[in-house]
């Protein structure tokens, strides 16, 4: 038996516009310490990985592992239906080819439930090796949706080069050169406004803007974004999800030819 | 010109 309560259902709202850009179709994999996510898009450039700690719920009851396939399009359909203050319910029997989604209005007066089929879906687990990173760049959240939205339109590319100095997002293309730098903070009231940067060695890389787009759906989730670059290897990409844990994004670079 | 690469290579298959 699978059960897990959550009071504010916004937050799986949340997850799912963050992950059905990129993905179709999903496994999520329960066990007792939480539901993980793991996968790649259909071109393999860039990869999701959930993790939403048990704890985090306010409710939260899993017997056997189980693992979830399920069509992203139909659980958007039934997240739809649900209010951003409902009470969320998901229910599953050990091996059961079916979950269940229960909203419940605050009040309790309202009460709906919706039955998903699951999917089969063959995908494989990936491990993903420990990295030192040479660059680890955090900064708010909704800057970094707004760098990447102006600068998709100048090209397909965002060059992004991390100094000690700062971090500097660059793309050319048929209109122009677009370059927008960010200093680090020197000092911010508030600690979700700070830009700050761990650096070991400068790092210049590109990559595409349409992935960069995708991953900022997630800014709904956290307040915050941290980027994660070494030379020639993906970039992460990484949302904190508040007393649950997080979402990270994985992007291959481009290669220069 | 640059070309978009793959995942593949950087995750081991578990």
């Amino acid at each position: 038996m699978f059960e897990a309560r959550l009071v504010q259902c916004s937050m799986l709202k949340k997850v799912l516009e963050a992950i059905k850009e990129l993905l179709n179709e999903a496994t999520f994999d329960c066990s007792d310490a939480g539901i993980q996510l793991q996968a790649m898009d259909n071109s393999h450039v860039s990869l999701v990985s959930l993790n939403l700690r048990s704890d985090g719920f306010d409710k939260y009851r899993c017997d056997r592992n189980l693992s979830m396939g399920i069509n992203l399009a139909s659980m958007t359909k039934i997240m739809k239906c649900a209010g951003n203050d409902d009470v969320l319910t998901i229910k599953a029997q050990d091996n059961a080819d079916n979950v269940m989604f229960m909203f419940e209005s605050q009040n309790q007066e309202k009460v709906s439930d919706y039955d998903m089929k699951l999917i089969n879906l063959d995908q494989e687990h990936l491990g993903i090796p420990e990295t030192d990173y040479s660059c680890i760049i955090k900064m708010p959240s909704g800057e970094f949706a707004r760098i990447c939205r102006d600068l998709s339109q100048f090209g397909e590319s965002v060059v992004i080069s991390c100094t000690k100095e700062g971090v500097k997002f660059s793309a050319a293309g048929d209109v122009g050169a677009a370059n927008i730098k960010l200093a680090q903070t020197a000092n911010v009231d508030k600690e979700e406004e700070a830009v700050t940067i761990e650096m070991q060695e400068p790092v210049t890389l590109t990559f595409a803007c349409r992935y960069l787009n995708s991953f900022t759906k997630a800014t709904a989730l956290s307040p915050q974004v941290q980027l994660s670059m070494s030379a020639d290897v993906p970039l992460v990409v990484e949302y904190k999800i508040g007393d649950f844990g997080h979402i990270r994004y994985y992007l291959a670079p481009k290669i220069e030819e | 010109s640059s070309t978009q690469g793959r995942l593949d290579g950087f995750f081991k298959v578990l």
